[in-house]
């Protein structure tokens, strides 16, 4: 493997936003890019990141491999990156580190960390094609501001998308609350759009926490898209560039 | 009252 990423700060955002949810993780390699799924401990969200090919210049890999990294780890070493370096990943066949090279684009400084691998016996889950409900695209910042306001007063969020708006609410032990977004669209400003797709009305409620946390990766993008049906996980998805994204799948609160 | 459900009740093991 070798993968040139034009900015080493991409990768940190990732890892900063999924590391307090998944510890130990492979990072997929194969020619098509780099990809990572991973549940956390308590089975309940799953984090699944694609980093395609086009995104890094260059890309090469002959051959399949599992890079086994302890994110913590790839944390430390990622903390060493200036954030306007240049990051090459280098991985031989059947490894036991994965090198990081990183370059400054404007002095002739040149780091160079070495991880050692693990060997992770990873569960691996298909996700089925789902033409959700409802699809929604928000400013990222506006869904963090959301999640963190209605996590004061309760531990879940119902999400009710009707063709009047999308409304998220809640119920707790000092009382209730609720912020209501329509679609909106701003000509000047697109990152503010609100763009609610609905197919049919949905509601289902969610743990705040795992909200909460997914919004750690809000400095990846200025938009989140939220996509709902009925009885089936959330996705939380923050897109990147050259169709690369970050998501993040939440199982539903159900009744007893 | 609602409890939480799991990932893998409904993405199966690939």
């Amino acid at each position: 493997l070798e993968a040139r990423l034009e900015q080493a700060n991409l990768l940190k955002k990732v890892v900063d936003a999924i590391k307090d949810l998944v510890q130990d993780c492979n990072f997929d390699c194969n020619d098509s890019g780099i990809a990572l799924q991973a549940m956390d401990n308590s089975h309940v969200a799953l984090v699944s990141m694609m980093l395609k090919s086009e995104s890094f210049s260059p890309f090469r890999c002959d051959r399949n491999i599992a890079l086994g990294i302890n994110l913590t780890s790839l944390q430390k070493v990622l903390r060493c990156a200036n954030s306007e370096d240049i990051l090459t990943l280098k991985a031989e066949d059947a490894p036991d580190v994965v090198n990081l090279v990183f370059e400054s684009a404007d002095s002739d400084r040149l780091s160079e960390y070495d991880i050692k691998l693990m060997d992770i016996d990873q569960e691996h889950l298909g996700i089925p094609e789902t033409e959700y409900a409802a699809n929604i695209s928000m400013p990222s910042a506006e869904f963090q501001k959301i999640c963190r306001d209605l996590m004061a007063l309760s531990e879940s969020v119902a999400i009710e998308c009707t063709k009047e708006g999308v409304k998220f609410s809640c119920n707790g032990d000092i009382g209730s609350g609720s912020v209501t977004l329509r679609s909106h669209t701003n000509v000047d400003k697109p990152e503010n759009n609100v763009e609610i797709d609905l197919t049919e009305p949905v509601a289902l409620t969610f743990s705040l926490k795992y909200l909460v946390n997914f919004c750690k990766a809000s400095g990846l993008s200025g938009q989140v898209k939220l996509c709902l049906s009925n009885e089936v996980p959330l996705l939380v998805e923050y897109g990147l560039a050259s169709n690369s994204y970050l998501r993040f799948y939440l199982a539903p609160k159900i009744g007893d | 009252k609602s409890r939480q459900s799991t990932i893998d009740r409904y993405f199966s093991p690939r």
